[in-house]
């Protein structure tokens, strides 16, 4: 499953 | 969250702190790429487009607002402010950073994670911070002398990305799976355009004396 958006970083 | 990503979050934080102070204390913007300014706002405007539609922690959130008020707060300053606007070096800042904009865009619609709106402008926003620091550097080597504030502000702008750069390679070998190459590789560009800023600060303060960029 692709990584969704989610980026936890700034 | 590692104690690299910290360290770069609270370096990045301390930079913009201290523009902002250079900027109210003294009242002038001498010396600050009003388009370096510009870049970083549209690098956090697009970096953050999920501000309202993921919420990943109360840090993470308030960050984003703090980097995103405080790039569009300089700017307004830069631009409108009656005193600050006086000061801007408008005949030094010339650096015609629509090419950098139009580059960027350019390699996030070839090179990104997926093909979505979010990503493409995420990925524009990651190779446009790569190169916004550029104005700034060649108004510094025009510019001559550097008030401290300013020195400070461009290093500790520099240093942020360094630690990021730790916390990847911390990431990689902590995390099963975990990959950044795009913000890797970029931040690794990013960070070596500052290569002989570092140098002359260092220089500068070893020998304490005034930081001077060669012409």
């Amino acid at each position: 499953e692709e990584s969704s958006f989610l980026k936890d970083e700034l | 969250m590692n104690v690299f990503r910290l360290a770069g979050d609270m370096t990045h934080l301390l930079s913009i702190l201290l523009l902002l102070l250079k900027i109210y204390a003294t009242k002038s913007c001498s010396g600050v790429s009003r388009k370096t300014q510009e870049l970083y706002a549209i690098v956090f405007i697009f970096r953050y487009l999920d501000l309202f539609t993921d919420f990943i922690s109360v840090y993470n959130t308030f960050m984003k607002v703090v980097f995103i008020a405080s790039s569009l707060a300089i700017v307004w300053c830069m631009r409108f402010h009656p005193v600050v606007r006086r000061s801007y070096d408008r005949e030094l800042d010339t650096f015609r950073y629509f090419f950098l904009v139009g580059a960027s865009f350019a390699l996030a619609l070839i090179w990104h994670e997926k093909f979505s709106v979010q990503e493409v402008f995420w990925a524009f926003s990651i190779y446009l911070e790569a190169v916004a620091i550029l104005p700034q550097l060649v108004l510094l080597q025009r510019s001559g002398n550097v008030d401290n504030l300013t020195g400070q502000y461009v290093f500790f702008l520099g240093a942020y990305r360094a630690f990021y750069i730790l916390n990847w390679i911390y990431r990689y070998l902590t995390e099963p799976r975990f990959t950044r190459w795009i913000a890797g590789t970029s931040g690794v560009v990013q960070t070596a355009l500052y290569a002989d800023f570092f140098y002359y600060y260092f220089i500068s303060w070893k020998n304490n004396s005034k930081l001077k960029l060669p012409a």
